[in-house]
């Protein structure tokens, strides 16, 4: 899953 | 209203044919497929962030039709000026995720 919440799933982050 | 969606009608199936070119998976487009379609409005890095956190309404990483629409009709807006929200407005939540 995203361990690095919600953020690491915004692929410009 | 409640029924109102901000993304029109017309932009709808003008974005819908864009997302439909990019090939989906079990309809969504995974980050890595809109990314450089959302690079191309020129738009800085940081707002395209901005747009994506507002667009995954589902935070699942990826992109349906609907949310696809609104991360398109937040670059048109940025293009046009118009500083993208912090928080989505009502208004821009698909009638389905409400």
């Amino acid at each position: 899953q995203y361990p690095g919440g919600s953020s690491s799933t915004n692929p410009f982050l | 209203t409640d029924s109102h969606w901000a993304v029109r009608p017309e932009e709808k199936s003008k974005f819908d044919g864009i997302f439909d070119s990019l090939v989906p998976v079990n309809g969504l487009l995974s980050g890595e497929k809109v990314k450089p379609v959302l690079m191309n409005s020129k738009l800085p890095v940081d707002v395209l962030g901005k747009v994506w956190d507002l667009s995954d309404i589902d935070k699942d990483g990826h992109l349906d039709k609907d949310e696809f629409a609104v991360a398109m009709h937040l670059v048109y807006r940025a293009l046009e000026k118009e500083p993208v929200p912090s928080v989505l407005p009502s208004s821009l939540i698909p009638p389905s995720k409400r």
